[in-house]
């Protein structure tokens, strides 16, 4: 990957090959090059500047969660079928947890068969409470109810899953934001985070949830999941780029343990390797 | 939208008789921007368009079309020969036993009992195997699918093997006429749940090995069915959550690299929302 051969032109050839195999997307790939080559860059100087160059796109601030002061903090989990989220939510309890904060899970995927049985047992794997109601429930009533709790027992940290949707859905989407709504009500600033799940094995289209969802419904933030696999996300430097939405967590496995905080740094290492 | 654009390409160009090399040339250039938007895989639209170069130039614009309509016809025309051809079907009223494999999350659960269901509507006896022993909940994941269809569903045994074996028994001692195993979502590049799986294979000995694909996945479609064609054979696949908007290139780079064709498509979380792959339609999408 980004081994450069050629020191002529067909040298760009190569960088665009690299960055669309990374899922960056043309219109990204194409602008990025366009800048690299009007700034006159010489071959040898070309992967450090590269590397510069989506380190500036991805930004330096951004990527912790956010905590307020004084209230439980609000994170309500978005994202497609099938993209991490209530396994992602497994591990951030954990992780969360083991930092000295009381977590309530939230199970507002009141839809999916056996969502609420996966979500208890990583409830269970990680010691942390669960607040459910049956299947077919309201999902903003779960979410009302989670938040009432938290404010009730003083709970650090609420970590609501929803269900799987795709954004061209727009009674789903109108589910989201009532979701969001009666977050807000609640408690003033709620959500916290908005997190969009997303899988790294993603093409162009998460581009387009991300863009999606950030207008109907708010996103904070991005978690990029599977990177355990082969695909390197490349996508979330579009995300970046046009949306300047941050990723503030990654899945690397389907273990408790395999969560991490993002780090742009090592984001753009993994790239070159 | 590539129409648009090839069109608007066309219009500064006046009625021609031939397709030039340099109409061709500007076509291409637009080709591949509508190929990469919509995930192919960058070697597959490089290969795709050079086929296309080659038919192109020098063509006879047929009198009903203006240039821009026929370079549009011999794309589509060919995306639909490469997606399609004669596409062998899962026989759903004859097959005895589906393999269901694919990375983690791609619709592996929801699709079998799909395709339980179609068989069903044939009057015939599916078994449901829930061989994901790791997944939490996923042996009750299928068990609430396969009770909404009046399907049974075997997950006894504590390995997917032990559970295999364990539903070989009970499909015969129930007198089932398919039997359809979910497997457990892995990476193509995890040695042992791919050692896992070619056990599986090896047990089932199935007359359908169907690859579940997101049909939004990128670049790595090709890497990922290229994988799972050459360590464990696969004989179709399957693309899901095209009900989304996502382009589903992975489509033309997956038959492209493998040459195995894609014989359904998911369309949705219900049951019923499993169809046949139609290679015009696809390509219309692709095309965007
Ligand atoms: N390898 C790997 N697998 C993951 C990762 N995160 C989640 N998974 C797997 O992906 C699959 C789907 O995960 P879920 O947590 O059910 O996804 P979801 O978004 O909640 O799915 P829906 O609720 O159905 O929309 C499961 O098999 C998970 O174990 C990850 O970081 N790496
Ligand atoms: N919109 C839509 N959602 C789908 C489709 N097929 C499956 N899903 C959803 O995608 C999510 C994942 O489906 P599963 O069947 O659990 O996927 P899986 O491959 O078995 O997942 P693992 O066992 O964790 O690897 C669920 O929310 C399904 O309802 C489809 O065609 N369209
Ligand atoms: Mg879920
Ligand atoms: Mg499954």
């Amino acid at each position: 990957f980004f081994k450069f051969f050629a020191k002529d032109e067909s040298v760009w050839d190569e960088v665009e090959e690299a960055f669309i195999n990374t899922d960056v997307g043309i219109e990204t790939a194409l602008r990025i090059i366009d800048e690299l080559r009007n700034s006159s860059i010489k071959p040898e100087g070309l992967r450090i500047a590269l590397k510069e160059k989506i380190s500036s796109i991805l930004g330096t601030q951004g990527f912790c969660l956010n905590f307020p002061s004084n209230m439980p903090a609000i994170f309500l989990f978005i994202g497609v079928n099938g993209s991490g989220k209530t396994t992602t939510i497994g591990k951030l309890a954990f992780k969360l947890k083991n930092e000295g904060k009381s977590v309530l899970i939230a199970a507002a995927d009141t839809y999916r068969a056996a969502a609420i049985p996966q979500l208890e047992e990583w409830a269970r794997r990680c010691g942390v409470e669960i607040l459910k109601q049956q299947e077919g429930a309201d999902p903003g009533a779960v979410a009302y109810d989670a938040l009432d709790a938290a404010i009730a027992r003083n709970i650090d940290v609420v970590l609501i899953d929803t269900a799987g949707r795709l954004h061209t859905k727009h009674h789903l989407v109108r589910e989201m934001k009532k979701i969001r709504e009666i977050c807000e009500k609640k408690i003033p600033g709620a959500p916290h985070e908005i997190l969009l799940v997303l899988d790294a094995v993603s093409g162009q289209n998460g581009l387009i949830q991300a863009q999606n969802f950030l207008e109907s419904v708010g996103i904070s933030g991005i978690v990029l999941t599977k990177l355990d696999g082969t695909a390197k996300g490349g996508i979330i430097i579009s995300i970046a780029d046009k949306l300047k939405l941050p990723v503030k967590l990654i899945g690397v496995g389907e273990g408790l343990e395999d969560i991490g905080e993002f780090n742009p740094v090592e984001f753009v290492e993994a790239l070159f390797e | 939208v590539f129409s648009t654009k090839i069109q608007g390409i066309f219009n500064k160009l006046r009625k021609k008789g031939l397709l030039s090399k340099d109409d061709v040339t500007a076509t291409m250039r637009e080709l591949r921007v509508a190929l990469l938007e919509a995930d192919v895989n960058f070697k597959v639209a490089k290969e795709f368009i050079g086929k296309i170069s080659e038919k192109a130039v020098g063509v006879e614009i047929l009198k009903s079309l203006n240039p821009a309509q026929h370079v549009i016809k011999i794309v589509k025309d060919e995306l639909v020969e490469v997606l399609g051809g004669d596409i062998p079907q899962v026989r759903i009223e004859s097959v005895k036993s589906i393999l269901m494999l694919g990375l983690q999350g791609c619709g592996k659960t929801t699709t079998s009992a799909k395709l339980a269901y179609k068989m069903i509507q044939r009057k015939r006896h599916p078994l449901l195997v829930g061989a994901d022993p790791y997944r939490p909940a996923a042996k009750e994941q299928l068990q609430i699918l396969g009770k909404k269809i009046s399907v049974p569903v075997f997950i006894d045994g504590k390995t997917a093997i032990e559970t295999l074996n364990g539903s070989l028994e009970y499909a015969k001692e129930h007198k089932c006429d398919c039997i359809i195993v979910d497997s457990a979502g892995r990476l193509h590049v995890d040695n042992e749940l791919m050692d896992e799986l070619k056990v599986l294979k090896q047990r089932l000995n199935p007359e359908e090995c169907l690859l579940i694909v997101d049909g939004m996945t990128g670049q790595e479609a090709v890497n990922i069915a290229s994988t799972f064609e050459k360590e464990i054979g696969i004989s179709g696949v399957i693309l899901t959550k095209l009900d989304g908007d996502a382009r589903g290139g992975a489509a033309l780079s997956i038959k492209m690299v493998t040459g195995k064709p894609i014989k359904f498509m998911g369309v949705g979380e219900n049951i019923e929302q499993l169809e046949p792959f139609y290679p015009d339609r696809m390509a219309q999408r692709i095309l965007g």
